[in-house]
């Protein structure tokens, strides 16, 4: 574990925290599309099955257990919560997530290190993390004014794969034999997706105004 | 030399 892994798993983790007090707390989930999140809730459930086969540490196994149940824990807020829900632009988060997944699937059938039913479901979660924020940053910018809660969460979970990104480079150097093509592309993509986001959300926190998407 | 573990990243 080196210094860039770990502030990207507490990125990570912080970005979840800060959706789950917007939604515990203030009972609202404006803003947040439920598209992604069922979409995280599946890149989770296909990728941590190892947790029932191997063991790789304490640590490991705990973030692994939380990204988990929190992610399962938003959408059944966003579904059934009797006040979350009605806060949820169900309108606006048209996004149709349902076709991220098939070609993502076949993707995975294709393109894997290994033929194997745990071995293809973890890549086919790798492809769909990619993609999975779309339906979120599609729906930020139909809200256009997004509120703070919303936006840190989503700077936070890019922050999360530039510092995976670091974390990459510097395992490459430090550890021998260390290549995961598929990881690193699938792994590139995601935060190129962040860019334009990333833009403007720097330029609102410079000018300390809200944060605002164009159209 | 570290020691790599497959898939020891979340």
């Amino acid at each position: 574990m080196n210094i860039f892994r770990l502030a990207g798993d507490m990125s990570h983790l912080f970005s979840i925290l800060l959706l789950l007090l917007k939604i515990h707390t203030i009972k609202s989930c404006a803003g947040v599309s439920l598209k992604t999140q069922e979409l995280y809730a599946l890149v989770f459930a296909t990728r941590y099955l190892d947790i029932f086969t191997g063991y790789i540490s304490l640590y490991n196994t705990l973030m692994k257990m939380f990204f988990l149940w929190s992610s399962f824990t938003i959408v059944w807020y966003m579904r059934y919560h009797n006040v979350v829900r009605r806060s949820y632009d169900k309108d606006q988060d048209t996004f149709r997530h349902y076709f991220l997944i098939l070609p993502c699937f076949i993707l995975a059938l294709l393109v894997h290190e290994k033929f194997t039913f745990l071995e293809v479901l973890w890549t086919f979660s790798l492809y769909l993390e990619a993609v999975a924020i779309l339906p979120q940053l599609v729906l930020l910018q139909r809200t256009r004014n997004v509120d703070n809660l919303t936006g840190h969460y989503v700077f936070f979970l890019g922050a999360y794969r530039s510092f995976y990104i670091l974390n990459w480079i510097y395992r490459y150097f430090t550890e021998q034999n260390y290549y995961k093509w598929i990881t690193w592309i699938s792994g590139l993509v995601q935060t190129a997706l962040y860019a334009d986001f990333f833009y403007y959300y720097v330029k609102s926190w410079r000018n300390s105004e809200r944060l605002q998407l164009p159209a | 030399e570290v020691e790599t573990d497959e898939k020891d990243e979340l």
